[in-house]
């Protein structure tokens, strides 16, 4: 049940899916349940809503986990945050003000087929697990498979490779589905926060190019923020700036194409750790590094409310 | 063991080109090798003065210390036992739930 869900350790798909709707069952009033699609083998892309039902166009944050299958520190930050929220809304007047006012859309794995199949087969998968009509290779990368500038520099058009931008824009089910669902709350939806590992940094665009985007300021300042919440927890530092130069150059990526479609602020978290234990984060690590990760989020939300 | 113990016996590098020379010298080695890029995420991305963590099959992993070694490149190996590793993320919670 809810009460006894385990959240400092990683969960398959399955647990997760289960524990989604214990969540959407056992909190009628601040919770909502629903699916923006399939993915390519057929599993339902499940996204939860979380706020007060108070008025039909509050503003939204959108925040993705498990992009990336091996990324498991990713679902297991979307499952804290969803329970912190919920725990914390009746006696942490910032959560209840959050809620209040904005919804928070989580989708806690977007690449459903790739992390089961990371927890059933291969520990290190990535990509998605499309099937191509040329190669034996399975899989695009869902970040170089967005709609901006795809598949240029920084992604590959070979099938076979980690960084496979798919045989078109969107090509990939869990992609469209989320683009889709994106482009029609555009006008709502004021922040993109998409969590990846492995590295310590919060990034926002451009990936594709070296330029700086017309609200650099705002944004730059609420990451700026944003790593400093972070680091008051546990003393981690975070490296923050734009993907291109922080990290390095990729096109197609999620958060350039949200923000090219409107939405102001789009970040995308590359969590701990910077490569003691890479991808295998151990289970005892998921506390603080999720504790400090719901310090910056609040952050970012909370600067919403305000103008810039 | 998870995995059918597939990973037993793989290393994970950590690999420190400082000139492009031995950027292109890695990309090289690495291109011949076949391995799971876990940093940066593509060949094409690795630059001097940045990391590059990459994960080796068992049987390719004198070889790679052969070529490293060989080239006078900085590498360390920060994961020795990948199986280990993972029984450890993972492995411990499911022997708690068999007993």
């Amino acid at each position: 049940s809810a009460s006894q869900y385990d959240y400092e350790v990683y969960h398959s798909l399955e647990e997760i899916q289960s524990w989604m709707f214990e969540m959407n069952r056992t909190n009628p009033d601040l919770v909502d349940m629903f699916s923006v699609g399939k993915s390519y083998e057929g599993r339902p892309l499940y996204v939860l809503q979380l706020g007060k039902r108070s008025r039909p166009q509050k503003k939204a944050v959108w925040i993705d986990c498990g992009v990336h299958a091996r990324e498991w520190i990713g679902p297991a930050f979307c499952q804290w945050f969803v329970k912190e929220a919920l725990s914390s809304y009746k006696h942490d007047s910032v959560m209840r003000r959050l809620l209040n006012q904005l919804n928070f859309y989580i989708m806690p794995v977007f690449n459903v087929d790739g992390y089961h199949f990371s927890w059933t087969t291969d520990r290190f998968w990535r990509k998605t697990r499309s099937k191509n009509r040329k190669f034996h290779c399975r899989g695009v990368d869902a970040n170089r498979n967005w709609k901006v500038k795809w598949c240029e520099e920084g992604a590959s058009s070979h099938p076979c490779d980690d960084t496979y931008c798919g045989p078109y824009p969107e090509s990939e089910p869990e992609v469209k589905a989320v683009a889709k669902f994106l482009r029609k709350h555009k006008k709502r939806v004021k922040a993109y926060i998409s969590i990846h590992a492995y590295a310590q940094m919060l990034l926002y665009p451009y990936s594709y190019k070296y330029a700086t985007i017309p609200n650099f300021n705002c944004v730059e300042s609420a990451a700026q923020t944003a790593v400093s919440a972070l680091y008051s927890a546990y003393g981690v530092k975070y490296r923050y700036g734009p993907a291109s130069t922080t990290l390095y150059v990729t096109s197609g990526s999620s958060i350039d194409w949200a923000y090219r479609n409107g939405i102001p602020y789009t970040f995308a978290f590359e969590l701990r750790d910077t490569g003691y234990f890479g991808f295998l984060l151990p289970e005892s690590l998921i506390n603080p590094t999720c504790t400090e990760t719901m310090r910056a989020v609040k952050t970012i939300a909370t600067g919403l409310l305000k103008k810039c | 063991y998870l995995y059918n113990n597939r990973y037993a016996g793989d290393q994970v590098f950590r690999i420190h080109p400082n000139t492009e020379e031995e950027v292109g010298r890695v990309k090289s080695i690495l291109g011949h090798i076949k391995v799971d890029l876990w940093q940066p995420n593509s060949l094409s991305m690795i630059t001097h003065n940045a990391t590059v963590d990459v994960h080796v099959k068992h049987n390719d992993v004198l070889r790679l210390h052969t070529c490293l070694k060989q080239d006078h490149i900085s590498y360390e190996v920060f994961i020795t036992n990948l199986q280990k590793e993972i029984e450890k993320q993972t492995g411990y919670r499911s022997s708690r739930r068999r007993r």
